[in-house]
């Protein structure tokens, strides 16, 4: 975008292909674009150096609201509980680990519950993030009941009187409508224990994820209404760009990135930092 | 779905003889749509729409295809062509026992679960006597998550010592077979990116050290525009010979298959279509065509 260039259609299209391979989809780039024009025009813009901070705005403007960490002050003085959701593979063991050490170094006491109890190795895979965490493993048997782990998770936080308690589910397609009945179950038990648990029902993305991932999050929302998404996998290639048209569509707090397989790979969500990485 | 909507297109399309180049444009422009939608790369997409374009020139509108019709078969069988209809996807079992089959990809496509697919289908399906081996030594719990698939199965799988690195497991697990008359050797690498040098690099010797007859990337069905750079940063690093394409039972209408098969030109031989063991199909180009189209 060499300064003096008019804004032809050739500057467009390279703008479509930019937001398009960035998996922002057809159907948003083709709004933000007529956005972008309207804007133009009204403005009087001819330089197409002009084009590129009007449109990283306009994508900032539009996740920017839903910008919001994961704060733990809503329990009152029972434990804060985080369920944690979405689709096979996509980090949500692993961001667990990640979350459970953030809060020990914070110096919170934090339970963590196995309640996948399906995938072969899942509760020995938590386990050993768990304890890299500092935090309390809760587990029962493979092939157990999940909600009742998550109950046991939960109790175990009211007993000993600890501030955040992690829900680990399986990964299930959101297609399968028994393993999305047995999520809301797991929520109603939890919630029967402790009024207004879990306080946070925390959908993984991949960042790697194509337009299903729109699907997937307008699923389980409709399913247990998901209150922050977690983005995992940014340090890859992939730049995450469905969450423009999640956002649009579902307005649902954007709450962390993760960043790598280490646990410290994780980050707050900002809406700059993700534009950035967006159009880089 | 992409039929209503070229209906629309052609709507005032009544009883022409031949497909016009602006009628094709604006078919194909639907068709553009369908594609990004399904995920289907964007340059990936500009050379199909291109293809097709040629393919679809002068054809004639004829009494028992509307010209939708005309245009869906077109690109339905251009689809098909590219998504390797009629070639050869069968394993390359041929060779010197035993015979080596490495497993790459992304974190979390669905390696570890695969490689057990993979060895029951074998055991199964071409009576070979598989070995699973587990060459992830940094996924917390991997060794045990594949030795559980080889428990449920009844399929033998490698221990590797603690610490053990996969160079080291590759040249253990060369004596082991001989011994132990195993014909196949399913090898179950560690997620990575294909930006990661270090990691690709450790690909690599593991390639050089092992010769393996195969070596599959295991790709998510969901995955979307970055398909491309992962398949070509795979390929780059140590030659994919074959596909597999897992969680297909999901609702994602796949069109990374496309673009992994453009940037790599290898076939995709398999599909999981399940978190269970049984959950393996030999992959159909056709019924993916379909699938993509939407
Ligand atoms: N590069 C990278 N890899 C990640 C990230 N988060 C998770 N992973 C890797 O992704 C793979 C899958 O992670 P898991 O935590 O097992 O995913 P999951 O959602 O719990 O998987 P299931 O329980 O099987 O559905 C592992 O290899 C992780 O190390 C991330 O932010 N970056
Ligand atoms: N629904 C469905 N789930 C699948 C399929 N294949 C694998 N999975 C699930 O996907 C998740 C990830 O599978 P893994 O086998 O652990 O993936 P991986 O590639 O070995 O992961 P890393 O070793 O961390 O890179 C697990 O929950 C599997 O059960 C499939 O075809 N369909
Ligand atoms: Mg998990
Ligand atoms: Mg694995």
């Amino acid at each position: 975008l060499r300064p003096g260039r008019g804004m032809d259609e050739a500057l467009y299209q390279e703008l479509e292909e930019v937001l398009i391979v960035a998996d922002v989809g057809a159907e948003a780039t083709r709004r933000l674009l007529e956005g972008i024009r309207r804007e133009t025009k009204k403005q009087g813009m001819t330089d197409a150096h002009d084009i590129l901070p009007l449109l990283r705005r306009e994508v900032s403007e539009i996740l920017r609201p839903y910008e919001a960490p994961l704060s733990i002050k809503g329990a009152g003085d029972g434990p804060f509980v985080v369920m944690v959701i979405g689709v096979n593979g996509v980090g949500k063991t692993t961001t667990i680990g990640k979350l459970a050490y953030r809060f020990t170094s914070q110096g919170k006491k934090v339970v963590v519950g196995a309640a996948d109890t399906f995938r072969a190795a899942a509760i020995e895979q938590l386990e050993i993030w768990s304890d890299r965490a500092g935090a309390h493993f809760v587990k029962h048997g493979s092939g157990a009941d999940p909600s009742a782990v998550a109950f046991d998770a939960v109790k175990a936080a009211q007993a000993k009187q600890y501030d955040l308690v992690f829900i680990d589910t399986a990964g299930r397609l959101h297609t399968k409508e028994n393993l999305m009945e047995e999520l809301k179950r797991i929520k109603r038990i939890v919630g029967r224990e402790l009024p207004h648990a879990p306080h946070e029902i925390l959908l993984v993305l991949d960042a790697t994820t194509g337009q299903n991932a729109i699907v997937q999050a307008r699923t389980f929302h409709q399913a247990l209404g998901v209150t922050g998404i977690a983005l995992a996998k940014l340090d890859g290639t992939a730049k995450g760009g469905i969450i423009v048209a999640i956002a649009q569509e579902l307005g649902i707090p954007l709450r962390l990135v993760g960043v790598g397989e280490g646990i410290e790979d994780l980050q707050d969500f900002f809406a700059e930092v993700f534009v950035d990485a967006l159009f880089s | 779905t992409l039929t209503e909507r070229l209906d629309q297109v052609f709507k005032k399309l009544k009883g022409r003889g031949k497909l016009t180049e602006k009628d094709i444009k604006d078919a194909l422009r639907e068709v553009r749509l369908a594609l990004l939608e399904a995920d289907v790369n964007y340059t990936v997409v500009k050379d199909f729409i291109a293809r097709a374009e040629e393919k679809a020139a002068g054809q004639e509108v004829t009494k028992s295809l509307t010209p939708a019709q005309l245009v869906i078969k077109i690109v339905h069988q251009e689809l098909i062509t590219l998504m390797g209809g009629g070639e050869n996807n069968s394993l390359k079992l041929s060779g010197p026992s035993p015979i080596p089959i490495m497993l790459v990809g992304l974190q979390g496509s669905g390696k570890t679960t695969t490689a057990g697919k993979l060895a029951g289908y074998l055991r199964d399906n071409k009576k070979r006597r598989p070995y699973l081996v587990p060459a992830d030594p940094y996924r917390p719990a991997a060794i045990e998550q594949l030795k559980k698939l080889g428990e449920s199965l009844g399929i033998d799988c490698y221990t590797p010592a603690s610490g053990e690195d996969p160079l080291q497991t590759v040249a253990k697990v060369r004596e082991q077979a001989r011994e132990k008359d195993f014909d196949t050797l399913i090898f179950d690498t560690a997620g990575r990116l294909h930006i990661d040098e270090e990691l690709m690099e450790e690909l690599r010797a593991i390639k050089e050290l092992m010769n393996p007859q195969e070596i599959l990337l295991v790709a998510d069905a969901m995955t979307g525009q970055d398909a491309v750079n992962v398949a070509k940063g795979f390929n780059d690093a140590v030659g994919i010979t074959g596909i597999i394409l897992t969680k297909l039972d999901g609702d994602a209408r796949g069109g990374a298959a496309l673009s992994i098969k453009a940037v790599t030109q290898r076939p995709i031989k398999f599909v999981g279509i399940g978190e269970k063991l049984d959950a393996w199909e030999v992959f159909h180009p056709d019924r993916m065509a379909s699938r993509i189209l939407g």
